[in-house]
C-alpha cells in the first residue's frame, strides 16, 4: 500500500 | 491490480472515447449534458492535485492526465465549438448543478480521511462524482429520442462504478489495509443512482427496441 493516504485509485 | 479494477478502468475510458467519437466525428452532443461535464471536470481537477507530488505508476498517471484532458476539452467542444455547441439541448439541461458544488465541499469539509488540504479536496472530488450524473440523467429522462452513443456513453459509466465495487470487495479481502469508507459509501449511492436507467437500457437491449426512459 503506498504511503500515508496515497490514493492510488482513479 | 484486479482484473476488476481494470475492467473499471477500460470502462470508464470507453464512455469517455463514446462520448468524444459522438462530439468529434459526429460533431454532435445532443443528449449530452453540459451540467455534468463539468461536473466532471471539476471532480478530476480537484481529485488530481497530487498528479506531480504524487508518483504511483505510469499508468496512473497517464490516466489520470487522459481523464483531465478529456473532460476538459468536452466542455470546451459543448461550449466553444461553433458546430457542437449549436447541438446542446440546453433547453432541458436545467439542473441546477451549481447547487450539488457547496454541499459536497461541506461534506468533505466534515468528513474525509484527514483535515488536509490534498484531502478534503480527494473526499470533495468523491461526493461531487457520486451525484454528478444527476443532471445527464434528468436530461436523459426530457430526451425523445436517446441515440445509441448517448445510451452507450451513460452505460459505460454506471458499469465503471460498479466494477470499482467489485475491486474494493477483491481489495477488502486481499489488501488488509485496505478501508476506504468514503470512496465504498459515495461508490453505492453512485451506482444506486444508475439502477433505474440500467434497467431501462438493459430492458431495451433485450427487446431491441429504442431506448426511453419515463417521464
Amino acid at each position: 500500500e503506498t504511503s500515508g493516504l496515497g490514493h492510488d485509485e482513479l | 491490480m484486479n482484473a476488476f479494477r481494470l475492467a473499471g478502468d477500460m470502462t470508464h475510458l470507453l464512455s469517455v472515447v463514446v462520448l468524444l467519437l459522438k462530439i468529434h466525428t459526429i460533431k454532435s452532443c445532443a443528449g449530452i449534458s453540459l451540467k455534468t461535464q463539468e461536473l466532471y471536470a471539476l471532480v478530476f481537477a480537484a481529485r488530481y492535485l497530487d498528479l506531480f507530488i504524487h508518483f504511483i505508476s505510469l499508468y496512473n498517471t497517464v490516466m489520470k492526465l487522459v481523464f483531465l484532458a478529456s473532460s476538459f476539452s468536452i466542455v470546451w467542444y459543448m461550449r466553444r465549438h461553433k458546430i457542437v455547441r449549436r447541438t446542446y439541448d440546453k433547453d432541458h439541461d436545467t439542473f441546477r448543478h451549481h447547487f450539488l458544488v457547496l454541499p459536497c465541499l461541506a461534506l468533505a469539509l466534515l468528513i474525509n480521511e484527514r483535515f488536509t488540504f490534498r484531502e478534503v479536496m480527494w473526499a470533495f472530488s468523491i461526493y461531487l462524482e457520486a451525484v454528478a450524473i444527476l443532471p445527464q440523467l434528468v436530461l436523459l429522462q426530457r430526451t425523445r429520442n436517446i441515440d445509441n452513443l448517448t445510451g452507450q456513453y451513460v452505460f459505460f459509466l454506471g458499469a465503471y462504478r460498479v466494477l470499482y465495487i467489485l475491486n474494493w470487495i477483491y481489495r477488502y479481502f486481499t489488501e488488509p489495509h485496505f478501508v476506504h469508507w468514503i470512496s465504498w459509501v459515495a461508490g453505492i449511492v453512485q451506482t444506486l443512482l444508475y439502477a433505474d436507467f440500467f434497467y431501462y437500457y438493459i430492458m431495451s437491449w433485450k427487446n431491441n427496441v429504442k431506448l426511453e426512459l419515463p417521464a
